[in-house]
């Protein structure tokens, strides 16, 4: 993996084999779990970093749910080298890794992420048949967490499609599983692209989260942190606050399950590209949110509870 | 292969509450592709405009008074382009493995 591209985009192959060579380079860091499969039957990876014991503390991350938000795939891909490069060398992370583990799901939507490479680079939800010509779910609104209230769409047609019912896509259902089972996750970090923002729960109620005292402070650390490597501002706040009314989102249903550390990114840019962010921006991008993750995740760590 | 010959990013942003929801009303129209949503006054919503609407809605902004920007003039010459780079990296990386 010293010599993967992080620089440029990688389709689903090439993620898969980095994914592979990662674990076969660290084989007492890195471990990949399947935890399900898509609709129409990829592999839905995890790349697991622990140093041992059993059912640690755990944090999770993942990329590209939304497919076509390529740099969050890219970035993924940059954090899993970073995690491996730097354990041992840096204190912070060395100190989390050996007290909790870090799961890190690189494409979360793997027949979307396929379809923007081979039909439809503006693709955004999932590839599975909904019952018309639009096929498609839009993963960010599946999960049981105010599921079909206002902010999600009930046409199959649209972008903001919340499926049939909650976790009805089985890339939400195999991490509703996973989380359930896992039952130890002290934080849950689910990043897009773009428009950068930091946000926490909720998106589905404007009812203020128990915790949005703590949660708020952390963001606003978060992205200080952030920009000290570029000056790239963030706005931060509430879902339902930063960015608008969305009902069936990930984190919502994370905090609920008692997921107190629950947050989403949206990274780079402000709007020039979009969805078209040039490779070049790929590596300053996961550099700066890499800032923000260490300091969720240390405040994870000394936060227990 | 679905291509995007001519479709344009429109950036508008938001005025006044008015405004917002005249914006807001836009997302019924499943043509439109809203790359970033509705959120608040004075903050940008960016709009994927496939060719064919693109006249009628610039039209219907205009009549609102409703100011907007061209964030990306055809959206196929940058997927072209991110394409071309993809491959020029691919072919750069070949003679390594």
């Amino acid at each position: 993996t010293d010599t993967f591209d992080f620089s440029r985009y990688h389709n689903l192959n090439e993620i898969s084999s980095f994914q592979d060579m990662l674990v076969a380079e660290n084989p007492s860091l890195v471990s990949k779990l399947v935890i399900g499969q898509s609709y129409q039957g990829r592999p839905l990876n995890v790349l697991k970093f622990s140093t041992g014991g059993t059912n640690r503390p755990a944090i999770w991350i993942d990329t590209g749910i939304h497919s076509r938000e390529w740099v969050t795939q890219a970035s993924g891909t940059w954090f899993a080298k970073k995690i491996v490069t730097d354990f041992g060398k840096d204190p912070a992370l060395t100190t989390i890794l050996n007290k909790m583990d870090i799961f890190l799901e690189i494409v979360t939507n793997p027949d979307g992420f396929y379809y923007t490479h081979s039909n439809n680079r503006m693709w955004r939800k999932t590839r599975k048949p909904s019952g018309s010509g639009c096929y498609g779910v839009d993963p960010n609104r599946n999960w049981d967490a105010g599921f079909g209230g206002p902010g999600a769409s009930s046409n199959p047609c649209s972008e903001t499609y919340r499926g049939p019912r909650a976790h009805s896509e089985s890339e939400v259902k195999s991490i509703v599983d996973f989380v359930r089972s896992h039952g130890n996750i002290k934080a849950f970090i689910s990043i897009h692209a773009y428009s950068q923002m930091l946000m926490y729960p909720y998106g589905y109620t404007r009812t203020a989260v128990k915790d949005q005292a703590e949660l708020h402070a952390l963001a606003q650390r978060a992205i200080s942190d952030l920009s000290t490597l570029y000056g790239t501002r963030y706005r931060y706040g509430s879902i339902i606050n930063t960015i608008y009314q969305a009902s069936g989102g990930t984190i919502d249903w994370t905090y609920n399950q008692g997921i107190k550390y629950s947050y989403t990114f949206e990274l780079r840019d402000t709007g020039r590209y979009g969805f078209i962010l040039p490779s070049n921006q790929i590596i300053p991008t996961a550099k700066e949110t890499w800032l923000a993750l260490m300091t969720i995740m240390n405040h994870t760590l000394n936060n227990p509870y | 292969k679905e291509t995007f010959e001519g479709h344009q990013v429109l950036r508008i942003v938001p005025k006044d509450e008015v405004q917002l929801a005249l914006i807001k009303d836009l997302e019924d129209m499943s043509e439109l592709d809203f790359w970033t949503d509705v959120t608040d006054v004075a903050y940008p919503v960016d709009i994927r405009v496939p060719f064919d609407s693109l006249m009628v809605l610039k039209a219907h902004l205009m009549s609102q008074d409703i100011d907007y920007t061209i964030m990306i003039d055809d959206l196929q010459v940058m997927l072209d382009e991110e394409q071309q780079e993809m491959e020029s990296a691919a072919r750069l990386g070949q003679p390594r493995s």
